[in-house]
C-alpha cells in the first residue's frame, strides 16, 4: 500500500514533531532532521520514505516536506515549487499510464497535503489563503491548527469557526471526510468530523501520570496530553488520516485531482 | 512624565493582550481594537494615548503600534514606515530644541520598542533579524518571546539561548538593563536580568484559584498564571519596564539614539 503525504507550513509549527507522533516513528531524527533544520535559500521539496505496519497492513509511506515555505521576508510565489512537484507527479503517472505495459504503475502522486495554520487566534494569513486557493484543485488539502495547546477552549472554537468562514469566503475546497456507511459508526464519525479543522498537539516525550505512560507536553501548570480528545484533536486526525480514510484520499486524488490535471493538460 | 512605547510584531502574538495586561488598562478594547484587527494594506504607524497612575506618579503613556508589520506575503521593507516614524520624532525634537524658547519641549520620541518574537522554538526569523539590525541603533529594543505558555521550560531556555546567540552573531545591540546600585537589590536584579529575553504571557481574564483572584489562561490541563514567575517572565518585564527603568530608557534614548540621529543628520 503506497501513500504519499505532503506537509506544508512555516518553520516552527511542530510539523516534524507531529509527523513523528502520528506514525510513532522517527521519520525525523538527529540524523535526518525536520524541514526547519534544513534551511534553504528558496523553497525545496524533499521526500523521505519509510515502511510502516498499521493494523497488519504494510504501508509504504512517503513524506514530502517543503523546507523554506513561508519563512523568508518575501514569500511571493513560495508555493510554486510545491505546485510544480505535485504536477510533475501527475505527469509521471500520466506517462506511465499511457505505456503499453501499465499493470505495474507505482503511485507516487501526493495523496494528501497537511497544511499547518499558525495558532494566531485571529484567522488565516494572506499566505495561507494564497496557498490553499492555488492548491485546493490540485491536491487533497487537510488544514490543521498547529500547536493547539497555545489556545484555550473558547479561543480554539472561535478560531475554527473563523477559519471555516474564511475558507468558504475564498471558495477554497478542502478535503471533505465522507460520511461512514456503518450504522453504528455514524454518530462517532460525525463527532470527529465536527472537529474540522483539527487542532493538533504533537509530542514524542513520554510522561508518566498515575502509573500510566502517555505522550504529552509537561508545563509547570499541567500536562497537555496528545492522545486526550479533551485536550486536542490529534486522535481524530490520526484515525481519519491513517485508519479510516487512507483509501478515500487515494481515490479522490485519482478521480478528482488527477482527472483535473489530465483535463487541463489535454485542453492545452 | 511622558513615555512613548512602541509595539512591533506580526499579527496574533498577543501584543494587545500584553499591553492591556501590563498597564491593567483597556488601551485596546472593542471600541479601539488592537493592531491586528485594524488590517492595513501596508504597514501603518498609529498611536494611542492614555493617562496612568503608577506608584502615585502620573504617567502620560503613548503606545505606538504598527498594524500590518510582518503580515503580508511579501514583507520587504515593512520596517520602513517604522524607521520613518522614529526619525520623524527625532526631527521634531531637534527642531523644538533649536528654537529660542526651549523650556517646554514635550518629548514624543520613542523611548522603547518591544519587539515580539514568535515562539517557534527554532530561532529568529529573517524578518526579526532585518528589523533589529535596522533599528537597534535608532531605538531601545527590548525583544520579548510572545505567548511563552506555548513552550515547556526546557524549550524556553533553549530558545532564549538560541536567540541571544543569534543576536550576538548579527551584532545586534538590544537595550541593556543597567545594574542597580542598590546593594540589597543586586542579587534580585541579576535574577531578573538573567531572564532576558523575557518570555511573556498576557491575559485579562481573572480566574479564581483557591479563593485567590489571579490573571491567567485556563487550559483543560491547568492554569498558566501571568503573574507567576515560575510560569513566565511577565512580572520581570513589567517591573523593569514600568517601575525601575522608565527613566533609564528615556535617558538612553536621549543620550545615545537621539545623539546618533543628530550626528547622522549633521554629517549629511
Ligand atoms: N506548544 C507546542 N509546541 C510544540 C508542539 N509540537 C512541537 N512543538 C515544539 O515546537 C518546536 C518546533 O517543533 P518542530 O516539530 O521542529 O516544528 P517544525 O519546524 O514545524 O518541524 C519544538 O520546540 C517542539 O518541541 C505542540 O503541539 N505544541
Ligand atoms: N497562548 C497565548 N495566547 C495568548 C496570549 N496572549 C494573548 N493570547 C491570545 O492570542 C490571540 C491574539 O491575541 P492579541 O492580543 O489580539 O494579539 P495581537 O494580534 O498581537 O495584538 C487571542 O486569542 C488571545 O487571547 C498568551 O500570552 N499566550
Amino acid at each position: 500500500f503506497d501513500f504519499t503525504l505532503m506537509v506544508v507550513g512555516e518553520s516552527g509549527l511542530g510539523k516534524s514533531t507531529l509527523i513523528n507522533s502520528m506514525f510513532l516513528s522517527d521519520i525525523y531524527s538527529n540524523e535526518h532532521p525536520g524541514p526547519s533544520l534544513r534551511v534553504k535559500k528558496t523553497v525545496a521539496v524533499e521526500t523521505s520514505k519509510c515502511l510502516l505496519k498499521e493494523n497488519n497492513v504494510n504501508l509504504s509511506l512517503t513524506v514530502v516536506d517543503t523546507p523554506g515555505f513561508g519563512d523568508a521576508v518575501d514569500n511571493s510565489n513560495c508555493w510554486a515549487p510545491i505546485v510544480d512537484y505535485i504536477e510533475s507527479k501527475y505527469e509521471e503517472y500520466l506517462n506511465a499510464e499511457s505505456r503499453v505495459n501499465r499493470k505495474i504503475i507505482s503511485d507516487s502522486r501526493v495523496h494528501c497535503c497537511l497544511y499547518f495554520i499558525a495558532p494566531s487566534g485571529h484567522g488565516l494569513k494572506p499566505l495561507d489563503v494564497e496557498f490553499m486557493q492555488r492548491l485546493h484543485d490540485k491536491v487533497n488539502i487537510i488544514p490543521v491548527i498547529a500547536k493547539a495547546d497555545t489556545m484555550i477552549p473558547d479561543e480554539c472554537n472561535q478560531f475554527k469557526k473563523q477559519i471555516l468562514n474564511e475558507i468558504a469566503q475564498h471558495k477554497i475546497k478542502i478535503y471533505e471526510f465522507p460520511d461512514t456507511e456503518e450504522e453504528e459508526e455514524v454518530k462517532q464519525h460525525k463527532a470527529l468530523k465536527d472537529r474540522v479543522p483539527f487542532a493538533v498537539v504533537g509530542s514524542n516525550t513520554v510522561i508518566e501520570v498515575d502509573g500510566k505512560k502517555l505522550r504529552g507536553r509537561k508545563y509547570p501548570w499541567g500536562i497537555a496530553e496528545v492522545e486526550n480528545l479533551e485536550h486536542c484533536d490529534f486522535i481524530a486526525l490520526r484515525n481519519m488520516l491513517i485508519r479510516t480514510h487512507l483509501q478515500d484520499l487515494k481515490e479522490v486524488t485519482n478521480s478528482v485531482h488527477y482527472e483535473n490535471y489530465r483535463c487541463r493538460k489535454l485542453a492545452g
